[in-house]
């Protein structure tokens, strides 16, 4: 059957299987990994070590780590049927405007709610783990949010189809096709509400997923304020930061 | 483009998954 003008069950489902291998095949940890790792705790004198480290040192520590994270973004991307079609102008705007946002959505993989930890560096952390920084308000809106969406119970499909979703959104300033984007957008909207309708779920946790738009959004919002913040105190250790991360978060 | 060449770079290397 016709799911709508121009997307039959078929074509939902030839989506739903790329996207999902492309989201496996590029997360950086896999789950088995993850819960094999889930009581490798950071001591409280490591963490007591990370929270006397230097603003700087600790910005430098998480921009590495933001960065290699954002490669397998882009490689995500770059597997998902109709990405690659887009002109590369387009390809860079949607990963520039969605990466961080796809992070965040992949982060509740690495986050442990009975203990609000989160996966850093080889072990599960704690919020107060990232004293250093500087920025508790944007570390508290990460944690929470990592809660909030880990309450969802994302199954991976979900999870995949819905970064997609995000990294697909055609209003994106800048783009020039974005009709294009938009088509592309639709059909994984089709195929998420298929994977949830599926799954027994309902359109409610499809309203509920897209209700963390806005925290997400903020929290990209918030990063950039504290990185140009950063930027003005320490400009040196801001231009040695990894050059992808300045090309991802350079104005 | 020149501000973006790492990106660019990232986007035209074939992916191991394309052999």
């Amino acid at each position: 059957g016709a799911l709508s003008d121009d997307c039959s069950l078929l074509d939902i489902e030839r989506i739903t299987q790329n996207v999902v291998k492309s989201h496996i095949e590029t997360c950086q940890y896999s789950t088995e990994e993850l819960k094999r790792l889930t009581w490798n705790l950071y001591t409280p004198e490591e963490t007591r070590s990370f929270q006397l480290k230097s603003a700087e040192w600790m910005w430098q520590q998480c921009a590495v780590h933001i960065t290699n994270a954002i490669q397998y973004v882009v490689e995500f991307a770059k597997r998902i049927s109709g990405f690659m079609d887009l002109c590369q102008n387009d390809q860079i705007i949607l990963l520039k405007a969605g990466c961080l946002e796809v992070l965040l959505i992949r982060m509740c993989r690495a986050y442990n709610s009975t203990n609000n930890t989160l996966f850093f560096n080889g072990k599960f952390a704690s919020p107060q783990f990232f004293k250093a920084l500087g920025c508790d308000d944007l570390v508290n809106a990460i944690f929470e949010l990592a809660k909030s969406l880990c309450r969802l119970q994302l199954s991976e499909e979900e999870m995949a189809l819905f970064s997609a979703a995000i990294l697909l959104s055609p209003d994106r300033p800048w783009l020039t096709e974005s009709q294009q984007v938009q088509k592309l957008q639709e059909k994984i909207y089709l195929a998420l509400q298929h994977s949830l309708h599926m799954g027994g779920g309902s359109q409610e946790k499809l309203d509920k997923m897209a209700s963390k738009l806005p925290q997400m959004k903020s929290i990209c919002n918030l990063h950039i304020d504290k990185l140009e913040f950063f930027r003005l105190l320490h400009p040196e250790t801001a231009f040695s930061f990894p050059p992808l991360y300045r090309e991802v978060f350079g104005s | 483009t020149e501000r973006h060449k790492i990106l660019h770079r990232l986007l035209q290397d074939s992916s191991p998954a394309d052999g």
